[in-house]
């Protein structure tokens, strides 16, 4: 099975299979170049040589021949070194982490404890807004309060503005200012009486 | 009030009923009318 | 490190492939050309070689380049010498990436539970000390009726 080498790609940003594919072509379209040069030089000395017996073709199967060489050992060598970078040079050792994976070290959290982690955080956005509500409400009765205190201080207020009318004229303390005026005119009824008895 | 139970659930359900004591403070204003009538009276009286 | 292997391994396969196009085999498959013009073959053949080697070389550091691949290959060797002692295999991706964004996800929700629960404390702290002053104006309250009655009381 071919091993995708997924984790390289992530740490190279390309799949190591695709950067050997890449050098491959990129190689075997200079030895195919430097091939086909290499015949039309020899072609052009040929072409400056009306004597020799040459032709081009011959010449062509000559490149051919040097070129199926070269490009058996090509391929040979080239899957050599392939397999020699790919293991050595191009691959991350199975025990190795790369460090932006190192949450999955850190936190290598199931689906359940991920799933109880999301849960607990609900939980707590829940008992948040409860609470921030709970706020609101014993802030609005604080309003209410001062609204009601204000209220009864009013009341209070009252109470105090009726008993300094009565001091401001004399009665100081109700009651016995009460008492002392009914004992008077009880006073006043006697003399009262008196004087119709006296006056009969 | 918050569905869920709070911190301070037990301040919140025991809030009085601030209406009904205001409404209260009629009942003291009707009796104070009360005392001054009498007091009036009585005084008118004595006089 | 990787680096040096990677320029020691492309260098080996260089010198192999000029080993094995040897000019003894070049000469021989142009052998009509080669006796007709040796010089000139040796000079076609050389070029050639010079050529083919400096193509690969540059191809090389193009991709070495692209790549980036010296820093890439020096911060793997590092990041290889630092888990050394490494025992178990490590992690990787499985594939699923529901299961793998999971722990990339997890820093962020610890963070984010810590952070809930410290201004659901503040927030607790906060209502507790307007209980506290909600106590005491209801107890305000109940001292103004009494008062109130009091007076009343007092009057009557």
């Amino acid at each position: 099975s071919v091993n995708p080498m997924a984790y390289e790609a992530q740490f190279f940003g390309f799949t190591p299979q695709t950067c050997m594919l890449r050098i491959y072509i990129a190689f075997q379209d200079y030895l195919f170049e430097m091939m086909l040069v290499v015949e039309s030089v020899i072609l052009k000395k040929l072409d400056g040589l009306p004597n020799s017996k040459i032709s081009a073709f011959q010449i062509r199967k000559s490149t051919e021949k040097f070129l199926l060489f070269m490009k058996e050992r090509f391929d040979q060598l080239f899957s050599k070194m392939e397999e020699v970078l790919l293991q050595l040079v191009l691959s991350i050792p199975p025990k190795v982490l790369l460090p932006e994976d190192k949450v999955h070290e850190q936190y290598p959290y199931s689906k359940e404890q991920f799933q109880a982690l999301q849960g607990e955080i609900h939980q707590l956005q829940q008992q948040y807004r409860a609470e921030a509500s709970a706020g609101q409400a014993l802030r609005a009765e604080l309003e209410e309060q001062k609204a009601v205190q204000a209220e009864l201080e009013k009341v209070l207020q009252w109470f105090d503005g009726l008993e300094n009318i009565c001091r401001e004229h004399g009665t100081g303390n109700f009651k016995e200012s009460f008492a002392f005026l009914t004992q008077n005119s009880k006073k006043l009824q006697d003399v009262l009486k008196d004087v119709e008895e006296k006056s009969r | 009030l918050p569905s869920l139970p709070t911190s301070q659930a037990h301040v919140l359900s025991t809030k009085p009923n601030y209406q009904q004591i205001l409404a209260e403070q009629g009942e003291v204003w009707s009796c104070m009318e009360l005392v001054l009538d009498e007091l009036h009276q009585a005084v008118k009286l004595l006089q | 490190g990787r680096a040096q292997v990677f320029a020691a391994v492309v260098d080996t396969f260089l010198e192999k492939l000029v080993a094995a196009g040897s000019y003894q085999r070049f000469a021989n498959c142009y052998r009509c050309f080669y006796k007709l013009q040796p010089e000139v073959t040796r000079s076609i053949y050389d070029q050639f070689i010079s050529q083919l080697q400096t193509s690969v070389k540059e191809e090389i550091q193009e991709v070495k380049d692209e790549g980036n691949l010296d820093m890439l290959f020096n911060s793997l060797d590092k990041i290889v010498e630092e888990a050394k002692n490494q025992e178990e295999p490590a992690w990787r991706p499985s594939g699923v990436p529901e299961e793998d964004v999971r722990s990339a996800v997890v820093p962020y929700l610890l963070k984010h539970r810590s952070y809930l629960q410290k201004v659901l404390k503040e927030k607790e702290e906060e209502n507790q000390k307007a209980a506290e002053s909600v106590l005491a104006g209801r107890k305000r309250i109940a001292e103004l009726q009494q008062l109130i009655q009091a007076r009343k009381q007092a009057w009557q």
